[in-house]
Formats: structure tokens, sequence, C-alpha cells
């Protein structure tokens, strides 16, 4: 089945979701960068801890386990 | 498990202190949730907690809701339940519950605060997340019974590798302890399955208050709690089919079964097994299939097994049969079963074994391995 594109609503809550679990900053610097983007990463990195296809994109799987009700401590490390 | 590198407590001995109360619980049922689930740690640690009524206690706990006084506002109903501070000074190993969630003692209603409490404790004492879905440090929130709670393996080894064990525990080997659970294994080439069944191209994999799911394009399946799909479920389940006819999974444990239409409980069930026609005498399905070739659906009881005609909604006659008779040189106890491409996979113990059913032979003893990899 086509994996429908993520709403914006998605995007909206991916980049709160990835800001506060795994420490998303704003991109700076010039906009051109070779390889994936930063938010692109950021989402490889949540798929592989939670163990979903790692893909780099918002599928429905991804965006479904960014709903569920969680702990607001990162999933990565912050150090202190 | 993970920890906060070397963020840790430099005594055993620490002071709790309740600052305030959510409207959603008694006082006495905060203060109970709240030491239950201290203990969870102290009980596996040389950890020692003793509550204080004032001033400034290593471990501070708060209920605030949005901008509550430190960088992290809360998100308001659900999302972000709550958070806590790795061990340290001042807010170090400090725990706050976001007030906009509805905190429950003993049911399933809004979120548990006995299991929230246990996890954010487990922050205030040096262990950040588990990517072990069974693991009580994993970051989502998903409900198990606490009165029956136990501590998985994972959070005991994360805890004892910044403490040490509970040195008041003599392990005495004539009286263990309860087991703590872990979380199965698909590489455990000894891993049996309780059940396996298909879901609109999907393929699950039940083992204890687990499911692997495995969709066509993600070649890792996915480990879930049962209980976080459906609350309704329960755990080690004996049976599961997908039924082609009405497109609803069936799921057995003990005398029930529960419909499943997709990702949505059956409203109505569960049904107790005679519903299905099955006799009184029957307590428990040990393994189900649909057979699309024939359009029944088989029952594996034992060394027997019942054919079903959802059409007709009863038992075919001449049934029960021996599994050895219907699935020659089928003699151990069939603990799982799988139509797939027109072949049936009868698993057994770590083995599934492949039978071509219009010549009824076994074609291949495969593992687990070969629909769930490793």
């Amino acid at each position: 089945l086509p994996i429908s594109p993520p709403t914006e609503e998605d995007e909206a809550l991916a980049e709160t979701y990835l800001k506060s679990f795994y420490n998303l900053t704003e991109e700076t610097g010039p906009s051109v960068r070779r390889g994936p983007s930063q938010r692109s990463r950021k989402v490889s990195e949540m798929q592989k801890f939670f163990g979903l296809k790692v893909t780099g994109s918002l599928d429905t799987e991804t965006v479904t386990m960014m709903k569920k009700p969680r702990c607001g401590v990162p999933d990565v490390h912050l150090g202190r | 498990f993970s920890t906060f590198d070397n963020l840790k407590w430099q005594t055993n001995q620490l002071t709790y202190r309740i600052e305030n109360y959510t409207p959603d619980m008694s006082e006495a049922e905060v203060d109970d949730s709240l030491e239950r689930a201290l203990q969870v740690w102290a009980k596996v640690s040389p950890l020692r907690f003793t509550r204080i009524y004032s001033g400034t206690a290593d471990i501070m706990i708060s209920f605030g809701s949005r901008d509550h006084g430190d960088f992290y506002p809360f998100d308001g109903p659900d999302g972000t339940l709550a958070h806590a501070f790795a061990p340290g000074a001042n807010i170090g190993g400090d725990a706050h519950f976001d007030d906009d969630e509805d905190f429950s003692f003993s049911s399933n209603r809004g979120y548990n605060l006995f299991l929230v409490a246990a996890h954010e404790l487990g922050h205030s004492l040096g262990l950040s997340h588990s990517n072990d879905p069974g693991a009580l440090m994993y970051p989502i929130y998903s409900y198990t019974d606490p009165r029956t709670f136990l501590l998985p393996r994972d959070d005991i080894n994360g805890i004892q590798s910044i403490y040490g064990s509970n040195p008041d525990v003599d392990p005495n080997p004539d009286k263990p302890g309860p087991t703590p659970p872990s979380t199965p294994d698909a590489c455990d080439p000894t891993l049996v399955l309780d059940a396996v069944a298909t879901l609109r191209g999907e393929k699950m994999f039940f083992k204890g208050r687990f499911f692997w799911r495995s969709y066509s394009q993600n070649s890792q399946p996915e480990l879930n709690i049962i209980k976080t799909f459906w609350p309704e479920i329960p755990d080690n389940v004996d049976a599961a089919y997908e039924s082609l006819l009405s497109d609803n999974v069936y799921i057995f444990k003990d005398r029930q079964v529960w419909a499943l239409s997709g990702y949505d409980v059956v409203p109505g069930y569960p049904k107790n097994l005679q519903n299905l026609g099955l006799p009184n005498t029957v307590k428990k399905v040990d393994a189900a299939l649909y057979n699309e070739n024939s359009g029944k659906t088989l029952f594996f009881v034992g060394e027997y097994y019942y054919s079903y005609d959802e059409e007709k909604k009863k038992m075919d006659r001449g049934f029960p049969k021996r599994v050895d008779e219907g699935f020659p040189g089928m003699t151990s106890k069939v603990t799982a079963a799988l139509q797939v491409q027109g072949n049936t996979y009868l698993f057994s113990g770590p083995n599934v074994f492949e039978y071509n059913m219009r010549t009824k032979r076994q074609s291949r003893v495969l593992g687990n391995s070969y629909f769930l990899p490793c």
C-alpha cells in the first residue's frame, strides 16, 4: 500500500519530538549540505532505537511511535 | 539498559520528599505508589530511602504542568507523562510528574502512578533509557498489573551495574525468589513460540507478553508488548489465526477467544470456545490455522485436531482426528500453526514442519528463523 505522506501536523510533532528526545538542533551554517539532513539522521537514530525500519523518513510506523505516551527524558545522552 | 555514564549517588542512604500532590488520587494513594516505586529499586540494590517532610531531599518529587520551573515544560495531556534528573546536587535526582495527566492508583484508567514513578525514579538513581521493549526503563508507557509487577532482568542488570546487588537478600537456592521477566530473543535457538498468525499480509509471533510483528517492507521484525496494542488481550496466548473469510484474527487463551479486526478488538468478545462448536471437554487450543485451500479452520488440541467450517459455523463430522493422521510424521505437540502460500507450517518447540496440503507430505523441517529472522 502506498505510504501516505506525513501531514503538516506529523511534521510538527516530529520536529518537537526529535528536539526533545534526540537533540535535534536548529540547522545553522550553509544551507547547501551533502548527505542526509540532520533531521533525517535524527529520524534514523530514533527508528534504530525503537527497532523500526531505518528509513530516515516519517513513515506511518515512526509517526505512530512518536505519538505514544512516554517519559520526557531524552533517549540519547545529552551529558548532564 | 543504559546509564548516565558516571552519574551516581555517592551514598546508598537517600532521602526523598513529596512536595505536593495530584488531585487525581488521595494523598495516601500517592504516598503508597511512590513508596512502592522506590522499593522496586531497593529490593535489588543496596539503596535505601528515607522520607523527609521539610527541607531539601536528594529526590524531590512534585506534580506540575506546562512550565513548572525547570527548562523542560510539560506538554499537556498524553505525550510526555513525567521526567526526572540524573543523580546530582540541586535538581539532580528530582522527579516531576505532568499534572495534566490522569494518574491512577490501581486500575489501568489513565496512567498508573506506580509504574510511571518506578520508571522516573530509575532515572533519579542513574539509569537512562533501555531499548528493550520489556524493560521498565523503556521510554514508552505500557500498563502491567501493578499487583503482579516484577522488575525485568534488564533493569536489574542496569541498577546493579551502578550500585551492586542487595546485600540483605541471601540468595538461598532452596527458596529462589520469582524469576525476573526477560524479553524473548528472536535469536534464541530454543525459542518456543506461543502462537503465530498472519494479519493482512503481516505476520505476528506471540511469546509471553510480547509479539513480533513482521511486515513485508521491514526485514527486521518489530518487538512489541501485546498490551500496548490491545490492553484486553491476555499475555501468554495459546493460539491465533487469521480467518480470510471474516477478515478477523482470532486469539485463544484457555477457554476464551478474542477477535481482532485489523488493530481493533471486535466488540462482543471474548467468547467461549464452545461458541466455535468445540466440545466442552476442550479446555484450551494449542494451535489454529485457516486452510484457504479448503476454507476450513483447523484447531490443534494435544494429539488431535478438529476441523471447523466457518461458513456453516459448525465442526466438521469425523473429527477429532489424530494429528499424525492428517499430517504424517507429526508426532510431537503442535504449539503454533500458519499457512503461507498454500503450505502449512506446524510449529513444535523450536522446529517448524512444512506440509504440502495437496500431497499431505512433510516437505521440510525448518527453524523459527525461517519466518522470524534473528
